[in-house]
């Protein structure tokens, strides 16, 4: 997990095109 | 049915997927055409270009680093909104993000590629292949440019774009997946959606199978970036530690 931290955050976040 | 779907998927079922992975598309494509349209197509100027050309080999690496990372963060919200995908564990999630992002890039780079010209958008202006010389990787950027514009001689809309864009994340052919049967069916109606949107478009049959040759086009482009990066990385080892994206060291093992 710890080798894809980034990846996991980006995963896990309820991100929408406009926070990127 | 047609006899092309398979019994447990209804037309309907493949119209649905159609529109929200074009949906999803639309949403996470980083420029919007509307946006393209007024980018004007400007290209860089001689002693711009010049001037990217005379950079050191690591500042350009690391500013395409960058841009390849910008890029990849919308390919992730892409994956992130196709049906089923999150359902998918999170193993799977990650390594069809590691081995399909880049690819996907490489897919969506044709919206922003200029055939007539050979130049894609990249940094605020359109700039063609010499503009990337100091990378010094001229065999990649050329092949990357060939394939941008073999993608834009196929003239696809944006939906079929989206449709292609999620067969290829979710290839259930990818090393260390532990749900295969599961990506493997995902795959499977999100082929038969983008096959029933090419009927539908009317495009004519042999549209499929030139697709089916960008996959291993794909798989080849990435693999030499692989290779490049590697090469890059044996000579500059604390410049990647340091200055790269820590997305990018993530997904390609740097």
């Amino acid at each position: 997990k710890e080798k894809h931290k980034i990846l996991h955050q980006l995963l896990q976040n309820s991100t929408s095109p406009v926070d990127l | 049915s047609d006899g092309e779907t398979s019994p447990t998927t209804s037309m309907a079922e493949l119209d649905h997927l159609v529109q929200v992975i074009s949906k999803s598309h639309l949403e996470t494509c980083q420029y919007l055409r509307e946006e393209l349209q007024q980018m004007s197509w400007q290209n860089f100027l001689q002693d711009e270009v010049e001037s990217y050309q005379s950079k050191p080999r690591e500042v350009m690496w690391q500013l395409c680093a960058v841009k390849i990372t910008e890029a990849i963060q919308y390919v992730v919200e892409f994956a992130k909104r196709i049906d089923g995908f999150m359902d998918l564990c999170q193993n799977d999630q990650i390594v069809l993000l590691k081995a399909g992002s880049l690819e996907v890039v490489f897919v969506r780079m044709c919206r922003v590629f200029d055939s007539q010209n050979n130049t894609v958008y990249f940094d605020g202006k359109f700039a063609g292949p010499e503009v990337f010389k100091a990378l010094g990787c001229d065999d990649l950027i050329t092949s990357v440019f060939d394939f941008a514009k073999s993608m834009c001689s196929l003239h696809l809309s944006e939906d079929e774009l989206a449709l292609f864009s999620a067969f290829i994340l979710l290839s259930a052919d990818r090393t260390w997946l532990q749900e295969k049967l599961q990506v493997e069916k995902l795959q499977q109606k999100t082929q038969l959606a983008l096959q029933h949107l090419l009927q539908k478009n009317q495009r004519e049959d042999g549209v499929l199978n030139k697709l089916r040759f960008k996959v291993s086009a794909l798989r080849s482009l990435c693999s030499r970036h692989t290779e490049k990066l590697s090469a890059f990385r044996a000579v500059y080892p604390d410049i990647v530690r340091t200055h790269f994206p820590p997305l990018y060291k993530e997904l390609f093992g740097a």
